[in-house]
């Protein structure tokens, strides 16, 4: 199974048509592997993206130099993944009993 | 009398099961479909929830897990079954929609991308077709429709989320569905369920232009999202994909509209994003109930304007 520790979701505000720009280029980018969750679009509307752990630094450092902001929506993907695998074993062993 | 867990997730088996037991159970009302196969062989099953009547009856199709790792639509969908045939004959609304029109389900519209999901790779979307010439696996499902195919909003990079494909109906998954629409010549309604962020759009994807029918499809998405947020008041932005989401060529609303369904809408269910597309178990229940509310407003509305 691919996993998925310590990769992040960054939830970006974006906020005129510079930084839908910039935005869109860093998403296409093929260095980072970034995955799109909610695409950059109109203002107003923030942007979530998946960020690798591999790429987490070079991605902040892009956000920073380019004045973004942007928080962290889940910190950890892997601890998510694996605490739903947990709840769906302990639904399969529900169903059993 | 189902022992099945409408609030957990399943198996792909564990949920083509369940459709058989809908269907047994009432036979009268309902049928399991097979309308095709997935690249990797997996049946694609529908259910059909008719009362009867002539042949092709104005039909509408309710298509869900197109997105393999939106896991709350499939549960959504196997959900929504049950309640049809638990609310047929108890709900007026819903009965009367049965009287008059036929309701086709498809609960795992990407079969090979949901067992990927939970065998490899839990954030897989796109099917598992291969791509000859690329080591990158898969088709993003909603960009393969021939509705202004490979244009804005998509990628022509095998490896990108929103790859096209190589041409319009490349998946047969996607092309499953469109012969079964075609050959059928009697839907009235398209509505496709995904998840992340509460979205209740309508064509189109592929351009800002506005749809002919912009202002009824406004006013029937208004309305669902407000029956959907008498339950537990989850608010739905309401729009064109185009310009409330993010531009979106070949998707699956945009086919149908263009090729004569007119009430064509995507539903993006419950999801603030804090747990991605890892909605807890907890909230699966809840979110189908709140959909089924706008769901049915939405089928009222068709049942009630047929053309």
């Amino acid at each position: 199974r691919e996993k998925f520790l310590g990769d992040q979701v960054f939830r970006i505000n974006v906020r005129n048509g510079d930084e839908i720009s910039k935005l869109s280029w860093l998403v296409n980018s093929d260095n980072f592997k970034l995955d799109v969750w909610r695409s950059p679009s109109t203002f107003g509307r923030p942007v979530d993206v998946l960020v690798p752990s591999v790429s987490l630094q070079p991605v902040r450092s892009f956000l920073a130099s380019q004045g973004f902001e942007y928080s962290v929506t889940i910190e950890d993907l892997q601890a998510l993944l694996d605490d739903e695998d947990e709840e769906m074993q302990h639904n399969e062993g529900q169903e059993r009993n | 009398g189902s022992h099945f867990n409408y609030g957990a997730y399943h198996s792909l088996e564990a949920i083509y099961h369940e459709m058989d037991s809908i269907a047994s159970d009432f036979p009268d009302l309902v049928s399991r479909v097979q309308i095709g196969c997935s690249f990797e062989h997996r049946p694609m099953y529908v259910l059909k929830f008719s009362t009867g009547g002539e042949q092709q009856r104005p039909a509408i199709w309710l298509n869900a897990g197109i997105h393999s790792r939106e896991w709350v639509s499939q549960a959504t969908a196997i959900w929504t079954a049950r309640k049809i045939v638990s609310d047929y004959q108890k709900d007026p609304a819903l009965s009367a929609i049965l009287e008059k029109m036929d309701i086709f389900l498809l609960p795992v519209a990407n079969p090979d991308g949901y067992v990927y999901t939970q065998t490899h790779n839990r954030m897989w979307r796109k099917t598992r077709s291969l791509n000859p010439g690329s080591l990158c696996v898969g088709t993003d499902p909603n960009r393969n429709w021939n509705a202004s195919f490979a244009g804005q909003g998509t990628s022509a990079n095998p490896c990108s989320e929103v790859y096209h494909g190589p041409h319009a109906n490349s998946e047969v998954e996607v092309k499953s569905v469109v012969e079964f629409i075609q050959n059928h010549g009697n839907f009235k309604c398209f509505v496709d369920l995904h998840s992340y962020s509460q979205l209740l759009m309508y064509p189109y994807g592929y351009t800002v232009k506005k749809a002919p029918d912009a202002e009824e499809l406004d006013e029937v998405a208004r309305r669902a999202a407000k029956a959907l947020a008498s339950l537990s008041g989850t608010e739905y932005q309401v729009g064109p994909t185009c310009t409330t989401v993010y531009p979106a060529s070949g998707s699956s609303i945009d086919w149908a509209y263009d090729n004569g369904i007119k009430y064509a809408f995507t539903f993006e269910l419950r999801d603030t994003g804090h747990y991605g597309f890892l909605l807890p178990a907890s909230q699966i229940v809840p979110t189908a109930e709140e959909t089924w509310l706008g769901l049915r407003s939405i089928m009222a509305h068709v049942r009630d304007h047929l053309y």
